[in-house]
């Protein structure tokens, strides 16, 4: 697959395939689009984040990761679609224009790629990373439970056989550290935003204590205006809350991270299914997926460039 | 390769405070190898629950006994597996 003209967007892909994809979009729009390396995996596979900047040193940028579970494949092929579609819509859609000429994005499509590996070759359902715990024969971490954030509190597993293990310590898995560390470095990361499935939920923090954050009226009215946006599309239904209210207690999560770190607009998105497919959405619901997504995001990503912290 | 014939996934839907701590204590019971999609935390939300072969009939008798009440979401998780195979290999030919 040498071009866009080839890859189809409506169909799952091997971790090769999508790596090919995303060279080929930083060589067809390297005006706006670079590929970056950020860490690498346990198995030693990269961590490319694309990076979408119009220039300028250090501006204010949104963070979007998908795929940290790994088995969640409809959040790796959205976040491929978006990708193209931000790089396609610079310089046509207006908003998109004026966000890039005032900030960068950084979308990391596959945050677990030995998980999404696995999830190929061995074992479709999946979730943690593929790292070895000591004195145990059970491999992986859950990397949503494995943030510096309540680590190892409620809603996490200390076994390590558990598909919700939180790992022997805060960042010990790689494939987080490298996020942290990436985050950390660049200094200006104003939202933070990752894609999960399935349930259809758009949620802030916390999850690992049941309060509300401090600015959780306006987190509040952004997620609703967010999830308007996404049923405009199709009619899909996404509930709006804090992850302690809507989903359960967790703890060691991205969002609990990002948002304590400072990042003001941490959400996670669970993108569809409507409950009959699990991690198995048919592939023709890929691009009606990633459409919806999108426009959610969109709702979001304007309200940070138009107010700015 | 790891197969996935006579998986169900199972929908539950507890009617109370009870039903859910029920459904929190069968997450707990490590032998059955149940892999929980949405977790037990509120009668307002399902539980999804994807169950080995193996384990079918006792959780079923668990639900059953404790009056908790489910649907059966996928039937057999390997067929699902089997059609998506199949298309992601249709689109490679393409």
């Amino acid at each position: 697959e040498r071009s866009s003209s080839t890859f189809n967007y409506g169909t799952y892909h091997s971790l090769t395939s999508i790596y090919e994809e995303l060279d080929n979009l930083a060589h067809e729009c390297s005006g706006i689009v670079s590929k970056l390396t950020i860490g690498e995996s346990y198995e030693k596979r990269p961590l490319y984040v694309l990076k979408f900047s119009t220039g300028g040193t250090n501006r204010p940028a949104i963070w979007i990761d998908a795929g940290i579970h790994s088995r969640e494949w409809i959040t790796q092929a959205s976040a491929i679609w978006i990708a193209r579609k931000i790089a396609s819509d610079y310089g046509s859609d207006p908003s998109i224009t004026s966000l890039l000429d005032k900030m960068d994005i950084f979308l990391l499509a596959v945050a677990n790629p030995d998980g999404y590996e696995f999830t190929h070759t061995e074992n479709r359902m999946w979730r943690k990373t593929r790292s070895r715990n000591q004195g145990c024969l059970c491999i992986g971490v859950d990397p949503n439970r494995n943030w510096d954030a309540g680590f190892g509190g409620p809603g996490a597993s200390s076994n390590p056989c558990s598909d919700t293990y939180h790992g022997p310590s805060a960042n010990s898995e790689v494939e987080v550290k490298s996020i942290v560390d990436f985050i950390e470095n660049h200094g200006n990361i104003v939202a933070f935003l990752t894609l999960h499935s399935y349930s259809q939920l758009l949620m802030y923090p916390y999850g690992y204590k049941c309060t509300k954050p401090a600015d959780y009226a306006e987190l509040d009215s952004v997620g609703k205006a967010a999830a308007s946006s996404i049923h405009s599309l199709y009619g899909t239904t996404f509930e709006v809350g804090s992850i302690c209210t809507t989903i359960y207690q967790a703890s060691g999560g991205s969002i609990d991270w990002s948002y304590d770190y400072g990042i003001k607009y941490s959400f996670a998105f669970e993108l569809r299914d409507t409950g009959t497919y699990g991690f198995l959405l048919p592939a023709s619901q890929i691009i009606p997926t990633a459409e919806e997504t999108w426009l959610g995001l969109k709702t979001i990503m304007e309200h940070v460039r138009d107010n700015p912290y | 390769l790891e197969t996935f014939v006579g998986h169900q996934v199972l929908r539950i839907r507890a009617s109370n405070k009870e039903q859910i701590q029920k459904l929190q204590f069968l997450e707990t019971l490590e032998h059955l190898q149940l892999d929980f999609w949405l977790n037990p935390s509120s009668p307002a939300l399902p539980v999804d629950v994807r169950i080995p072969f193996h384990s079918l009939q006792a959780v079923k008798v668990f639900l059953e006994s404790n009056s908790i009440e489910y649907s059966i979401l996928i039937e057999d998780l390997q067929v699902v597996l089997d059609e998506e195979k199949q298309a992601m290999a249709l689109s490679q030919q393409r």
